[in-house]
């Protein structure tokens, strides 16, 4: 039996919002410790990769290993019926389960709503994803990078991100013209998710589709910050944390010079 | 025009 009692709703919801429009199907893999998601774009230049580990559940039960096969829209649709603060329960058998029950309570316990969703079966690939020790890392307000995604993308479909010590640039260009928006490195730290901190290895420049970013950036209702992690050559990460038990973890292949 | 590249450039099937 697997059996998972989220107390905040809104959390599965915003994770929903944050995976459905980049990956339709995904396959949930749930086991003692996590639940984990790993799914590719249908063109396979984009990856997301979310973790959300037992701590994070009023009460969590996997006595065996189990995979959901889950469309992203069929369960956004139940959870567009939660309340933030509605408590989610997520139910499924653990031999082979071809559907997955979700029961919303309401805060106030007067209300609770029960939904049966079926299973699909994806055969999708997974990739190995190795650790990297990564050139350059941007940690920088979520709302700023969203913001900075979405003006850029008026100007051309691909942002150059350079960073040097002191800062990091944006740059896209197209018919309407050329942008470029450049956060310099916060010297004082005083509130997190207002200042720019740039851990800088070695300068990077990079050119990745704004197509693909402002999917990732429906995750910033996730976290205040969000970093950026860069190598010359290798796809970008961003990644959104889920409080202390987990994260949302986008990669992104870059667009290379011919 | 740089060109797009895909994951599998970089990372390996699981």
């Amino acid at each position: 039996m697997f059996e998972a009692k989220l107390q905040q709703g809104g959390l599965l919801k915003k994770i929903l919002e944050s995976v459905k429009d980049l990956v339709v199907d995904g396959l949930w893999d749930c086991d003692g410790a996590a639940i984990t998601l790993q799914g590719m774009d249908s063109s396979h230049v984009a990856l997301v990769e979310m973790l959300l580990r037992a701590e994070a559940f009023e009460h969590y039960r996997c006595d065996r290993n189990v995979t959901l096969g889950m469309n992203h829209n069929h369960l956004s649709k139940i959870l567009k019926c939660a309340n933030n603060d509605d408590i989610v329960i997520l139910k499924a058998a653990d031999q082979n389960p071809d559907s997955c029950s979700l029961i919303l309570e309401s805060k106030n316990g007067e209300k609770t709503s029960d939904f049966v969703v079926s299973l699909v079966r994806i055969d999708t690939d997974q990739l190995g994803i190795p650790e990297t020790e990564y050139s350059a890392h941007v940690k920088m307000s979520s709302g700023e990078f969203q913001r900075i995604c979405r003006d850029l993308s008026q100007f051309g479909d691909a942002v150059q991100i350079t960073c040097s010590k002191q800062d990091v640039k944006f740059s896209s260009s197209g018919e309407t013209g050329k942008a470029n928006i450049t956060l310099t490195h916060s010297a004082t730290v005083d509130k997190e998710e207002e200042s720019v901190t740039v851990d800088l290895k070695e300068p990077v420049d990079l050119t990745f589709a704004l197509r693909f970013l402002n999917l990732f950036t429906k995750a910033t209702p996730i976290s205040d910050t969000v970093t950026l992690s860069l190598s010359q050559e290798a796809p970008l990460v961003v990644e959104y944390k889920i409080g202390d038990s987990g994260h949302i973890r986008y990669f992104l292949a870059p667009k290379i010079q011919e | 025009t740089p060109i797009q590249n895909d994951l599998q450039e970089f990372y390996s099937l699981a």
